[in-house]
């Protein structure tokens, strides 16, 4: 059995608003009911000399004031006062339609091509049947756009040019007046029904699902009345719905051209606050564990995949911070260690990014500081090494810290041992000064060594 | 491989086919029991997603689920350790060891910064293209006389930098290395001794005149291979 459906989903929510009007023309009428009661009898209009178009609740005393007219009417002024909230019906308010736009009472009365509208009450150029004395319930006023037989391109009008009859209006869907980029995580549109068209339950109601995501628990995530949003990073803005069965379901939200917001703030050799615009490529934890690709779910199985995070570029194992952690982290490799933080990315505001190094020859003279490998892995000490390594006693003097260095003149460059093992060695991340000058070898320079000295060993 | 023959499986037990998702993907050799020698640009990265690649040794036929299947070796790749910057070049460790049979070998690395004089000729194998030359599906040979560095690069114009890490071999219409050849190897001989001494490297067309196909030089790498042999085992 269906539980009646709440009024109060008919209405937008302004907290700590109060309507003041200057026409005395306007009408109002007052009475002591709850929330609920008030907005059934302003959407019944049952008892009032006037259609009600919005209604103030008085926290204080609990006194209802209906009003027969919105915001957007002539002559009504916006006041704070934080004892009322004030509810306006959206039919009213909104320029944007769901559906159809059989419901639509906005005061657009223009058609696509710009032509005026035509009174629904004139027949003039255009006579017709529309009339709103014919239908009452049609809210055929003034000459606004209405949909009256449900037309499919939405609400339309007569037109005051006498060579056309009538025209749709174009009033865009509520789904596209606002578009949304990544997950929908920012997206504060109108739409207010899911992409099956339920009608998406208020987030101030707990009927008929009981939830936690209430408006004054979750002040920044936008949770307005019943419109679709995204407060948990889900793949888009959702609600939940008023159809009893289905607790919540995704909404169809128009999606960007391109998110204008990106590059603004992205680093690369630092991050900035929690880093969630860091768009480096670091891959390895500060204990030189490697991080897991984000589209795998090897070893850990997990749900930050590149597609349920589009905006966040999930690209490869690179750092990331995709859920507003304190830093950009991964997931390791490890499988006894399922996410780290990636501390070994610096921050921008408290330390330079590295100039760039280089070195010269097979870099046996290097000298630097640099001590990571080309993939991010920290370098281990020379000398909790030198068992491993065959350098003479000249050569271990080279041997600083766990600077990166090249003891056994390694064509490719400098390289250090590290603590992970899975990269026992690897090179470092720095590059010959001069490219390579012998690129083509000359004519006369053939290598004399035969390959196949190798005897067949066990 | 395009024009060539089939192989016979004991002529290239070195061979094996790294399978992207149940099909075969490139080319490589196995040069330890646990380690094969490819093109790094068969993985995306250096840190590729494993799970959906594995190692195929020891048969001919892709297709084959008859006989052959029986002696077919699967392994999983457990580590992608990329080569030297611009080396092309990437070694695979192995899950576990490879189990050494008739049809399942090793094959010597050639000695650190040999050359293989100009013409001689050398082999290519693969599962790879055969651009309508017959036997897809089947491990093919071909052979290909090497081209010295200097006119490798004259044959293709200075468009492709041909430095002394890499060798070229081939260059004959319609015989040569093409698309999922690469990571195989070139391998060359001396009586009964071979060695590998090329890794197909991904090119530009496949087995046209006058274009010799471009690989890795392996004698330039091989220092960096007994390297990683001798830290990662």
């Amino acid at each position: 059995k269906h539980p009646r459906r709440n009024s109060l989903h008919d209405y937008r929510k302004s907290d700590g608003i109060h309507l003041f009007k200057t026409d005395s023309s306007l009408l109002t009428k007052s009475k002591s009911l709850s929330e609920v009661k008030c907005a059934r009898r302003c959407s019944r209009n049952k008892g009032l000399s006037f259609i009600c178009r919005a209604f103030h609740f008085d926290q204080k005393t609990r006194k209802c004031h209906w009003l027969s007219f919105d915001s957007n009417t002539p002559g009504v002024k916006k006041e704070q006062d934080f004892s009322f909230d004030l509810y306006e019906k959206k039919d009213y308010t909104r320029e944007c339609i769901i559906g159809e736009g059989s419901s639509y009472k906005g005061i657009k009365s223009v058609t696509k091509t710009g032509l005026k509208c035509q009174a629904w009450a004139s027949s003039v150029p255009h006579d017709h049947n529309f009339l709103p004395s014919r239908f009452k319930r049609k809210d055929l006023k003034e000459n606004y756009c209405r949909n009256p037989n449900n037309e499919t391109s939405g609400p339309w009008c007569y037109t005051t040019d006498p060579d056309i009859r009538h025209q749709s209006c174009e009033i865009p869907q509520c789904s596209e007046v606002e578009c949304m980029t990544c997950n929908g995580e920012n997206y504060r549109g109108p739409m207010d029904h899911t992409e099956t068209g339920k009608e998406c339950q208020r987030w101030d109601l707990t009927r008929p699902h009981k939830h936690t995501f209430h408006p004054k628990r979750y002040p920044d995530k936008g949770l307005n009345d019943n419109y679709c949003r995204n407060p948990d990073n889900r793949l888009r803005p959702w609600c939940f719905t008023l159809d009893p069965q289905t607790p919540w379901e995704y909404c169809n939200i128009k999606v960007c051209d391109v998110n204008a917001k990106t590059d603004i703030d992205t680093t690369t050799k630092c991050f900035r606050g929690q880093g969630e615009q860091y768009r480096g490529t670091v891959a390895v934890t500060p204990d030189g564990v490697q991080c897991q690709r984000w589209d795998s779910q090897f070893p850990h199985n997990h749900s930050y995949t590149p597609e349920n995070y589009k905006c966040q570029d999930l690209r490869e194992n690179y750092c990331r911070n995709p859920d507003g952690a304190e830093l950009p982290w991964c997931f390791t490799v490890d499988t006894k260690v399922r996410t780290a933080f990636c501390t070994n990315i610096p921050r921008c505001d408290t330390e330079p990014p590295a100039t760039e190094e280089c070195f010269e020859g097979n870099g046996e003279e290097y000298r630097g500081h640099l001590s990571k490998t080309r993939s991010g892995v920290p370098c281990a000490m020379w000398e909790d090494n030198l068992d491993r390594s065959s350098a003479t006693n000249s050569e271990i003097a080279s041997l600083e810290n766990n600077f990166c260095r090249n003891p056994d003149k390694d064509k490719h460059g400098p390289w250090c041992y590290t603590n992970n093992s899975s990269v026992p060695w690897d090179y470092c991340m720095i590059k010959p000064c001069k490219p390579s000058s012998n690129v083509i070898p000359t004519k006369s320079d053939p290598s004399q060594i035969s390959c196949f000295r190798h005897k067949r060993i066990r | 491989i395009v024009g060539g023959a089939p192989v016979k499986i004991k002529e290239a037990s070195w061979m094996v086919s790294i399978q992207k998702g149940n099909s075969h993907w490139c080319g490589g050799s196995l040069v330890r029991e646990d380690w094969v020698l490819t093109d790094k640009q068969c993985f995306s990265s250096c840190v590729p997603d494993l799970a959906e690649y594995s190692v195929w040794m020891g048969f001919l036929h892709l297709n084959d689920t008859g006989r052959e299947e029986s002696e077919k070796q699967v392994l999983k790749i457990s580590h992608v350790v990329c080569g030297p910057e611009g080396s092309n070049l990437a070694l695979l460790k192995l899950s576990g060891a490879a189990l050494q049979t008739e049809n399942v070998r090793t094959i010597p690395l050639p000695v650190t910064g040999c050359a293989i004089p100009e013409h001689t000729n050398c082999t290519m194998y693969g599962w790879g293209e055969t651009k309508g030359t017959g036997h897809d599906g089947i491990m093919k040979v071909v052979q290909l006389p090497i081209v010295s560095n200097e006119r490798c690069n004259a044959y293709h114009r200075g468009s492709l930098p041909i430095t002394e890490s890499r060798l070229c071999a081939g260059g004959k219409r319609d015989e040569g290395v093409c698309e999922k050849d690469y990571g195989g190897s070139l391998v060359c001989e001396e009586g009964d001794f071979k060695v590998v001494v090329g890794v197909s490297v991904h090119g530009r067309g496949c087995a046209r005149s006058n274009r010799p196909a471009i690989f890795v030089n392996v004698p330039y790498y091989a220092e960096w291979i007994h390297k990683v042999f001798k830290y990662y085992s």
